[in-house]
């Protein structure tokens, strides 16, 4: 579908993007770790989007299995959610992660 | 108003209380910390109510100066969201208070 090709093109030409809600406190987190470690996150708010908001979430799941928020990818790569990406950080792979994406 | 009066009630008649959302990480959260500490909370899941949810969101404002959730109560007193139950807790003073709470 066209919506699957821009998220597909979106992942690639960006390195870091997040796909989040602006009242949800775990996509808060996740941004905010992202940019503590130099990184300029693409970010899309899923709920200021009006209806291709829940479409986009929709074609996110059947991308990555993943129908949850905040959904992150670097370097391309479907990175998980809020817990994933703090896992990769206390586990000291996402600076590595996000310095191979070029993100720095 | 006659909303305020319900929550009133309720936060006075149950020792443990949270106003929370079915979708929301902090919210879950906050359920998993209490129960783990042995106490029932009365949840209030106010994107299950329909119109009165945003309603109710709205009075707690009023009460309580918090217009996000989870909004948790301990014997009918404010106590906040989720950071400031886990930081309640990790000062060793959560577990105090619930015993309290479940004596009065
Ligand atoms: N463990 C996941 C939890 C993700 C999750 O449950 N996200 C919630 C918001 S906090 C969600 O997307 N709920 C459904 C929705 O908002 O559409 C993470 O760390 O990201
Ligand atoms: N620090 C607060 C954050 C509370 C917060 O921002 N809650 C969000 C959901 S995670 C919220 O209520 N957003 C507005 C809404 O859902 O109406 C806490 O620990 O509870
Ligand atoms: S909506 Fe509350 S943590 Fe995501």
């Amino acid at each position: 579908s066209r919506l699957e090709e821009t998220v597909k093109t979106t992942i690639t030409e960006n390195p870091v993007v997040v796909y989040s809600k602006t009242w949800c406190s775990y996509s808060s987190e996740v941004k905010t770790l992202l940019k503590k470690l130099g990184c300029e996150p693409l970010v899309i708010e899923l709920d200021q989007l009006g209806p291709q908001g829940p479409q986009l979430q929709k074609v996110l799941e059947r991308l990555t299995g993943q129908h949850t928020v905040p959904n992150v990818f670097i370097g391309g790569e479907h990175i998980g959610g809020c817990t994933d990406t703090v896992k990769l950080h206390r586990r000291g792979e996402l600076e590595s992660l996000l310095s191979e994406a070029s993100a720095k």
